[in-house]
């Protein structure tokens, strides 16, 4: 649940369980330690970031474990949106207008 | 203009929640989602059109690279239509295939397609009168995103850095809440209004945000919601009068 709903109960979850909750929810296993101990970083990073996303909405929206929550902010754009143009056409992974000059 | 509109009640107008896989193709989901819709609501009849045309059939062909809407429009157009999902299935990997809209009968077409104003009353008249509508976003705070509505500010969600095509469903109102800041007891007033949002279809799959869907703002071009309002036109243009300016 969201980091508001959470019950802090009397011993919150420790991060490692809620990572494996995670792992187990989305399906998601790693291919080595390394990679493990890189994910649960990112993973305690998004939960944190999630945390102060949550205290700066001025609506009512929650944040939190999402499908998202081992990727880096990087790695979510790359696969889920694109670089960004300021004030140009959305990127969405291309230059707007033609690379050759006098393309028609 | 109706205090709430949401096109999902309607039966045969909004498909299933899309998955984008390897693949990013928000744009093409989202146009596929807006022909389906307006498709679904003039004719009354269900359709699930093919978004693998658009990737295969774009002016660049390799739409999983990256596309923009207003070429997805362009792509229905030069293919006189759209092929069915069925026919001419998503294939969810990014590696770039011929085109073979030849091959299939069209099941949806489009007279062509428009840009709204940047201007929320008037999208929301569109949106609830004519039907769904694309539309581009800062998706920077999507990835932690649970449920609720998103009311940002150019500061946490610069509106004119927009990344990501999502569909327009519906808009409502959310009763007043005491909110976080009566809780944490900080300067804020909670808001005594209730909060109008948007209703916005992604393409990431039914496990994220509230079933496959989110909700903004409404009010506030949060993330930059009003940027780029583009819907086709699926009816034939109506004969209108011609009329004279003095």
């Amino acid at each position: 649940g969201s980091l508001r709903n959470q019950d802090p109960g009397p011993q919150p979850l420790e991060l490692k369980q809620v990572f494996t909750l995670f792992q187990i929810q989305y399906n998601r296993s790693y291919s080595n330690p390394e990679e493990y101990a890189r994910r649960l970083d990112i993973f305690a990073r998004n939960l944190a970031q999630a945390q102060q996303l949550e205290a700066e909405d001025l609506g009512t929206a929650e944040f939190g474990v999402t499908p998202f929550s081992d990727l880096t902010e990087e790695e979510f754009g790359q696969l889920y949106g694109h670089r960004r143009m300021v004030g140009e056409a959305p990127s969405v992974g291309r230059k707007v207008g033609s690379e050759e000059s006098g393309e028609s | 203009m109706p205090p709430r509109c949401d096109w999902r009640k309607l039966k045969g107008v909004i498909s299933p929640i899309k998955r984008q896989e390897n693949c990013n193709c928000c744009w093409a989901m989202a146009v596929a989602g807006n022909v389906e819709a307006l498709w679904g609501i003039r004719y009354n009849r269900s359709v699930q059109v093919s978004v693998q045309e658009l990737l295969d059939c774009g002016r660049c062909g390799d739409g999983c690279r990256g596309g923009f809407v207003w070429d997805a429009f362009i792509t229905v157009l030069n293919n006189s239509g759209l092929a069915s999902e069925q026919d001419y299935p998503f294939r969810g990997n990014s590696k770039p295939h011929k085109c073979l809209a030849k091959n299939y009968k069209k099941v949806a077409w489009i007279q062509d397609f428009i840009m709204l104003e940047d201007n929320e009353q008037r999208i929301a008249w569109y949106l609830a009168t004519q039907g769904p509508i694309t539309v581009t976003i800062n998706m920077k705070l999507l990835q932690q995103y649970q449920k609720g509505v998103i009311k940002a500010t150019p500061a946490t969600c610069d509106p004119q850095l927009v990344d990501h095509s999502v569909l327009l469903v519906g808009f409502g109102k959310r009763k007043s809440v005491a909110g976080r800041w009566a809780e944490a007891g900080s300067s804020q007033p909670h808001p005594r209004n209730p909060i109008p949002y948007w209703i916005l279809k992604n393409s990431w799959g039914a496990e994220w945000g509230e079933k496959g869907y989110f909700r903004l703002h409404r009010g506030s071009n949060t993330c930059g919601i009003t940027k780029y309002p583009l819907t086709a036109r699926v009816d034939l243009p109506a004969k209108k009068r011609p009329v004279s300016c003095p």
